[in-house]
């Protein structure tokens, strides 16, 4: 009685971001720390 | 007021999704199964922000269960935020029905790069310790309802297949792992939070030397660590900066590099160059990924999604422990 959920693979945001000549400028708006996932306070 | 915080950068590289149905008749969303957050929330009708244009959203007024709330939600993305009100209704997830369960569901969501994104919402699978409002999450909800046999979920990972890759609620299924799970105490109930003993590379420690926290996220894509400790092993694998903002490296490497091994509850954990040197057909970058983390905090790690493929991952709320296995 295992419920399985399939996970299927998909093109990045980043991927994305980068077809449509995007991804330059998000980089220039934000500066990706992964920690702020996990510390909300100080992010 | 539901706050939350599910910073982009962490989904930036994900390429792993799951479809669930949320209402009756079920209204179908791709989600990010991630054990870094708690909460589940899909955009809605009642966004018109150009990010929702592009993705599924959820109309209440079409499904016979949703019961609403007065409760409002907002997810901080950093520069913006996603903000919307909580709502219950009925969730299909692999055939089963999750009945009552909470959900927010986004009235504005930030930025023109989120039209982009590959997912329409996230469903937490961390401990209802970090989600916002007390806000019952997902797997908790499927518990307590008797849906699942086992308090537990597994996590297998495909590296190269577009298909194979699963999430398993209530068991474990040995044909994705070899030899026996090892198990590791959860060290704080929040995230999935463990402690490792040590990182190190040909017998030297690189980093973590004298023991460090590490968060099994399989909503982050790649394997992040303090920025000193990471660039220093990106200095040792000879990877540098490119304008994407990764690290690219010489695809050559993954035949000369060594492995790169995490010891978690005395168990080595070998991370062969195969595995922490991502390839596509644009060339090759580090699966490793720098983080500013508080003082305070001490040595942090993610163990996101380079980590998990090559480890089979079971999530044991009933013992409060991970259990890890070499994929099959």
């Amino acid at each position: 009685a295992i419920i399985r959920v399939p996970l299927v693979k998909k093109k990045s945001l980043r991927k994305n971001l980068m077809e449509h000549g995007l991804l330059d400028d998000f980089l220039k708006k934000h500066s990706p720390n992964p920690a702020s996932k996990y510390f909300p306070q100080e992010a | 007021t539901m706050m939350a915080t599910e910073p982009l950068e962490n989904y930036m590289d994900m390429e792993y999704f799951g479809t669930i149905g949320i209402g009756t008749p079920p209204q179908e969303f791709t989600v990010i199964f991630d054990t870094g957050s708690s909460n589940l929330w899909v955009p809605s009708v009642y966004c018109s922000s150009p990010a929702c244009s592009n993705h599924n959203r959820f109309n209440p007024q079409q499904s016979s269960t949703y019961k609403g709330t007065s409760q409002s939600v907002s997810i901080a993305y950093g520069t913006g935020s996603m903000t919307g009100i909580l709502g219950y209704d009925t969730i299909q997830v692999g055939g089963i029905s999750d009945t009552n369960q909470i959900f927010g569901l986004s009235k504005t969501e930030p930025g023109s790069f989120l039209y982009y994104a590959p997912f329409d919402g996230i469903l937490g699978l961390a401990y209802p310790q970090i989600s916002s409002s007390g806000a019952t999450p997902v797997f908790d909800n499927m518990w307590n309802q008797g849906l699942v046999s086992q308090d537990l979920f597994s996590v297998y990972l495909s590296r190269n297949d577009q298909s194979g890759s699963v999430v398993m609620f209530g068991g474990i299924d040995s044909s994705y792992f070899t030899g026996n799970l090892n198990w590791v105490p959860v060290s704080v109930e929040g995230y999935w939070q463990i402690t490792v003993d040590s990182v190190t590379m040909n017998g030297q420690a690189i980093a973590c030397s004298q023991g460090c926290q590490a968060i099994v996220d399989t909503g982050t894509s790649l394997l992040s660590g303090p920025s000193d400790a990471i660039a220093n092993i990106q200095s040792y694998i000879g990877a540098r900066q490119d304008s994407n903002g990764q690290m690219a490296i010489s695809c050559s490497a993954i035949r000369n590099l060594p492995d790169i091994v995490f010891t978690i509850n005395g168990i080595q954990y070998p991370l062969p160059p195969s595995a922490y040197i991502l390839q596509s057909q644009e060339g090759c970058v580090s699966g490793f990924q720098g983080m500013n983390i508080p003082t305070a905090s001490g040595e942090l790690w993610i163990l996101g999604d380079v980590f998990i493929h090559q480890y089979f991952t079971v999530f044991d709320r009933a013992n409060n422990q991970v259990g890890l296995a070499p994929v099959a």
